[in-house]
């Protein structure tokens, strides 16, 4: 058997970087889509928790509302989109 | 299916659209296909028609860009996010931009139209076999001018029916050159090309002079990405160069080496080391068709959905032989209406299903019960001294405040006085002490009331009650019922926790697609407001001593106190 390659991650000219944690990831899609941090139209700033607002992702997503960065719920957020946010603002 | 705040949709049926411009990834006549197509799904279950417009501003301006592409919400390169669109309304609302960082097909890998030939236009098949060899992709062979061929049919040697593939050597798309072909070499600003460059624009796209001097003749088209172009990376529109040294090993095919998301890539020179220059392989691609059709949902006043299987739902997903799903159909006929119906009705209530309260549940006999000993009201029991209420609602024009057994009432015209305190047992002698939420039914007058999972109705004297709250479809997680609101017809939004739900009143059952969260549509109250009720107008979510006044456009326009400002103490 051949030694599995060490892949040696390079950073591709012109590539949008995405390498991003796991948690990043989460937390960035969160605020994209409107879960967290949502600005109300009177100007209140509801700061909502990650956990919270993970639990409001997975409803919409007809995921398990575990409130947890689970498999499932990582898988799906990297999943190509429409761009508009699920928490309409 | 989920609407915009305020039910956003066009005032008009006669919806108009316009192609800005073209992504070099398809045919420009599949592209109008596709966005076609796409709006035929909407026409054909409203009384929309759309029109298309080649000038001028129409309702729906439709775009393809990449990155930051001229709105506050840029692109983010290959997948990710694929496109986005505007709710109805005035300017860029209502348009659809589509990332063209994306390799755009019909879903199932490049859908490449052929142009000359003996096809008539034909897409290519692939696979197909010249010359004893298969092929996937357009192909040169066979020919001295360089120009990409396909056969139309599986088989050529057999068929020979051909035609030639997107390509610049054969038409450009948009620019000032009526779609002629690039001529190489071309100067432009002095240098010498002998390929499509990118040098001169910021958007990213490939363009080609149609003369041997762009600098003289300023005449330019942009180029059509050859199926075997890469897609990406930073020679969009290169085809992948086989064999190619990467990290001094040399590659034949397309590799996912030295990247940690599994992309399949490729470089545009023999020596990626050297050159740097690489893009991402073609692949199945993203069906404009249906991406089109989610994006002129949302056009059309439709937000996203909950139910996987429906188009509005955010992820995509390609379908073979698409068809829309009911909560889609649902949701645009509550805003336009159904193809025949003359006007935009609200979906029809779910005709009432035959009461089925089981016989254990039996409600209180509907007579007037005798009148039990009334416990005597202390009258110095003052309500400004209350520091919050069981529930605060409006019955027969009056706001009243419960608490304890006992309940005050102020009449809705200004200036009225507190009166009271009454004996609950006294005018309604079912119900319990603790009263948790209770709301008028304005079309039939009657009064519902909540205490814990149990609720009464009644119609003057007459009681139905107690029955269980999941009678009306509530989950039994429910503890109680902490607000209502009525909310147009026979809807009547059901609060407790963080949630609510919408109660179709001559149904008795809760509406599909709830419960919601309640700070997801009222935005900037407290989401444990232990109290909601609708007086004058506005909507009140209470807790403690405090209120949050919202308007009817959702707007928290007051916070104040119950006592100083609801009971006048």
């Amino acid at each position: 058997w051949s030694v599995p390659l060490k892949s040696k991650f390079i950073t591709f000219p012109g590539d949008i970087l995405k390498n991003m944690t796991d948690s990043e990831l989460a937390e960035s899609y969160l605020k994209k889509f409107g879960y967290m941090n949502t600005l109300h139209r009177s100007g209140f700033q509801s700061m909502v928790s990650t956990s919270k607002a993970l639990k409001r992702m997975q409803r919409q997503m007809g995921l398990e509302e575990t409130g947890e960065l689970d498999k499932s719920t990582l898988e799906l957020m990297k999943q190509p989109r429409c761009g508009v946010p699920d928490v309409a603002n | 299916y989920k609407t915009f705040d305020g039910d956003l949709k066009w005032d008009h049926n006669d919806v108009t659209y316009r192609i800005l411009n073209y992504s070099p990834d398809m045919e420009s006549s599949l592209i109008d296909d596709a966005f076609a197509r796409a709006f035929k799904v909407w026409s054909d279950v409203t009384p929309l028609t759309f029109t298309r417009l080649f000038s001028d501003e129409a309702d729906i301006m439709i775009s393809f860009g990449k990155a930051d592409h001229g709105d506050p919400y840029p692109f983010d390169g290959k997948d990710g996010l694929l496109a986005h669109a505007y709710p109805p309304g005035q300017g860029m609302q209502g348009d659809a931009h589509f990332d063209d960082d994306e390799h755009w097909t019909l879903g199932r890998g490049p859908a490449v139209k052929t142009r000359y030939g003996n096809s008539d236009g034909a897409m290519c098949h692939f696979p197909f076999i010249f010359e004893g060899k298969s092929y996937t992709t357009c192909t040169t062979e066979g020919r001295t001018d360089n120009l990409p061929w396909c056969s139309t049919t599986a088989d050529y040697n057999r068929d020979k029916k051909f035609g030639f593939c997107p390509s610049e050597l054969l038409y450009t798309f948009g620019g000032n050159a009526d779609g002629a072909e690039c001529v190489f070499p071309f100067i432009f600003q002095g240098e010498e090309y002998d390929s499509c460059t990118t040098e001169g624009r910021s958007d990213g796209y490939r363009w080609c002079a149609t003369t041997n001097n762009f600098d003289n003749d300023k005449k330019f088209g942009f180029c059509p990405n050859r199926d075997t172009a890469v897609i990406g990376g930073n020679a969009e529109g290169e085809p992948c160069h086989f064999p190619f040294v990467f990290l001094g090993k040399q590659y034949t095919s397309c590799t996912s080496e030295g990247r940690g998301d599994g992309k399949l890539w490729c470089a545009t020179t023999s020596d990626y080391d050297d050159d740097k220059k690489w893009g991402f392989c073609p692949d199945q691609g993203y069906s404009l068709f249906l991406v089109a059709a989610h994006e002129f949902g949302h056009a059309l006043g439709l937000d996203h959905s909950s139910i996987r299987e429906a188009l509005m739902y955010p992820m995509y997903s390609y379908v073979e032989d698409f068809s829309l799903h009911e909560d889609d159909i649902e949701g645009i006929q509550y805003l336009y209406g159904s193809k025949t119906g003359p006007d935009p009705t609200p979906p029809q209530p779910n005709p009432p299903t035959t009461d089925d309260t089981d016989p254990t549940d039996e409600p209180e006999p509907t007579e007037p019960t005798t009148t039990t000993t009334m416990t005597p009201v202390d009258p110095t029991k003052d309500a400004c001294k209350m520091t919050k209420f069981d529930t605060i609602t409006v019955i027969a024009g009056e706001l009243h405040f419960f608490k304890d057994g006992l309940y005050w009432k102020i009449s809705s015209s200004n200036n009225a006085g507190l009166k009271g305190p009454f004996s609950i047992s006294e005018k309604w002698p079912a119900l319990p002490s603790v009263i948790d939420s209770a709301f008028e039914d304005l079309l039939t007058r009657k009064q519902y009331f909540f205490s814990g999972t149990r609720f009464w109705v009644y119609q003057g004297k007459n009681v139905l009650g107690p029955r269980s709250i999941e009678k009306l479809g509530l989950p039994n997680t429910v503890q109680k019922v902490e607000g209502a609101l009525q909310r147009g017809k026979g809807k009547v939004l059901l609060f407790s926790g963080e949630n609510f739900w919408r109660l179709d009143v001559k149904a008795q059952k809760i509406d599909k697609g709830y419960p919601r969260y309640t700070d997801a549509v009222f935005g900037g109250v407290p989401n444990d407001a232990h109290d909601v009720f609708q007086y004058k107008g506005h909507i009140y979510f209470c807790r403690d001593r405090f209120y949050w006044r919202m308007n009817s456009r959702r707007q928290v326009d007051r916070v104040g106190y119950v006592k100083y400002d609801l009971l006048n103490c």
